[in-house]
C-alpha cells in the first residue's frame, strides 16, 4: 500500500529497494504468528545508495540494542516472515557471533547485499541481525533452500565479507525445520 | 542481464557525500 520510492537522477539506484524493519521479543508472551507479524515495525525504505546512508545513520548501533530487538533488512515486496511467499521454500545461513563483533559484521554484510556482492541473482531475500544475552546473531535468507549452489556461495561470501575464521559457528537451517 | 553492483569502499564513500546528508 505504500507509494513507489523515487529517486532522483543524481542518486546511485541499488540493483533492489529495501525496506528496514524492527522486532522486538515480548518477554514472558508466547510467541505466535499474529503477535510476531504485530511486532514487526516497518522504520523506512530506500532504492538508492544515499537514500540508505540517509536512513542508516538515524539508526543506533546493533550493538546498542537492547536484547531480544532485531533488525531486518529485506528485499521491498517480500516480508521478513517464514510465512512469506518468498521464504516459503527457503532458508537461512545463521552466524553465530561473540559479544562486540556485531556491529562491524552487521554493517558489512549489508553493504555486501545491497552491492550485489553475493552474486546469486533474486535468491537473496534478506538479513537479520539478532541481539541476545550471551551472544549475537546475523543471518542471510534466501528463497531456495534445496540450491546448494547457492546456499554455499551465500557462505562463502559471508566468510569474505565478514572475515570470518574456519572455525567460525555457521549453521544452515531451512524455514520448514523453523516452522516445525 | 545486467545488474548493479557496487564496491564495499564506493558504498562508504558516498557515506558523507552532499545528497546523502
Amino acid at each position: 500500500s505504500l507509494p513507489p520510492i523515487e529517486i532522483s537522477p543524481n542518486e546511485h539506484k541499488l540493483q533492489y529497494a529495501y525496506a528496514l524493519w524492527y522486532s522486538r521479543r515480548s518477554s514472558g508472551k508466547q510467541p505466535n504468528i499474529q503477535s510476531y507479524d504485530q511486532n514487526l515495525k516497518l522504520v523506512g525504505r530506500f532504492a538508492s545508495v544515499e537514500q540508505f546512508w540517509s536512513l542508516y545513520s538515524h539508526l543506533v548501533r546493533p550493538s546498542e540494542l537492547t536484547t531480544s530487538t532485531h533488525f531486518h533488512l529485506f528485499k521491498v515486496g517480500i516480508k521478513p516472515m517464514w510465512e512469506d511467499e518468498a521464504n516459503q521454500k527457503g532458508g537461512k545461513w545463521i552466524v553465530r557471533l561473540r559479544k562486540g563483533l556485531v556491529s562491524r559484521c552487521w554493517e558489512n554484510l549489508i553493504l555486501a547485499m545491497l552491492g550485489e556482492q553475493f552474486m546469486v541473482g533474486e535468491e537473496i531475500c534478506g538479513a537479520v541481525v539478532s541481539i541476545r544475552f550471551q551472544e549475537d546473531v546475523i543471518c542471510v535468507w534466501n528463497k531456495t533452500a534445496s540450491d546448494y549452489a547457492t546456499t554455499a556461495r551465500i557462505r562463502d561470501t559471508l566468510r569474505r565479507v565478514l572475515h570470518l575464521p574456519a572455525s567460525a559457528s555457521m549453521e544452515y537451517k531451512t524455514h520448514n525445520e523453523s516452522l516445525k | 542481464g545486467t545488474r548493479i553492483v557496487y564496491e564495499r569502499d564506493f558504498l562508504m564513500n558516498l557515506r558523507n557525500s552532499p545528497i546523502s546528508k
